[in-house]
């Protein structure tokens, strides 16, 4: 565990605790793709079986606990919450799941490390997870009005990539055996998709107005 | 674990 690593982890806390509050305090899920939220919620779901037969330390299992539920109880005050789930932008949240799935799935099952059930599961989800960002950029890029913590919910998940990035230059560096190729470059792919994001994000900062993407 | 593939990330 290393510095750079617990702020990814902890960015990565903090954009589903701003996701989750919001939706909390102000009871809507405006510009909330939920379909980028059911897909993390599978990400986890594959990545994590291994709360059931491997243990790494207190801290790794508990946020992996910790990103199982707050992942399921987004994914359920969108789809079942009486008033929540009405203000969610069903006709502008559009993307088709099987075109990011179907991909992954096959990738992960050619290109893995072992040919094992839970090995591709996990594959799988680090395919995924590079990926399942899009059909909230693509609502993003649909909605006029993002409110501030729907954006700043994506520059904190920009954020915990960028740190997680900064964590793998620093274990390639002081750990001798650590290789991770598939995680390297799906990480790298995932990050990128932020940039174009992050640009604008920038620059409506500085100018201290609205985020709004160019369509 | 050796073959650098443990998975102790999150």
């Amino acid at each position: 565990m290393n510095l750079f690593r617990l702020c990814g982890d902890m960015f990565h806390l903090l954009s589903i605790m701003v996701l989750l509050l919001k939706i909390r305090a102000t009871r809507s899920c405006r510009g909330i793709s939920l379909k980028t939220q059911e897909l993390y919620a599978l990400v986890f779901v594959c990545r994590y079986l291994d709360l059931f037969y491997s243990f790494i330390s207190v801290y790794n299992s508990f946020m992996k606990v910790t990103f199982l539920a707050t992942a399921f109880s987004i994914v359920r005050y969108m789809r079942y919450d009486k008033v929540v789930k009405q203000t969610y932008d069903r006709e502008q949240d559009t993307f088709r799941y099987v075109f990011l799935i179907a991909p992954c799935l096959l990738l992960a099952l050619v290109l893995n490390h072992r040919f094992t059930l839970t090995e591709v599961l996990w594959t799988f989800s680090i395919y995924l997870e590079a990926v399942a960002i899009l059909p909230q950029l693509v609502l993003m890029q649909r909605t006029q009005n993002i409110d501030n913590l729907t954006a700043n919910y994506v520059a904190l998940l920009g954020a915990y990539r960028g740190f997680y990035i900064l964590n793998w230059i620093y274990r390639f560096a002081t750990e001798r055996h650590y290789r991770q190729w598939i995680v390297w470059i799906s990480g790298v792919i995932q990050t990128a998709l932020y940039a174009d994001f992050f640009f604008y994000y920038a620059l409506c900062w500085k100018a201290n107005k609205r985020l709004q993407l160019p369509a | 674990a050796a073959d650098g593939q443990a998975h102790d990330e999150l």
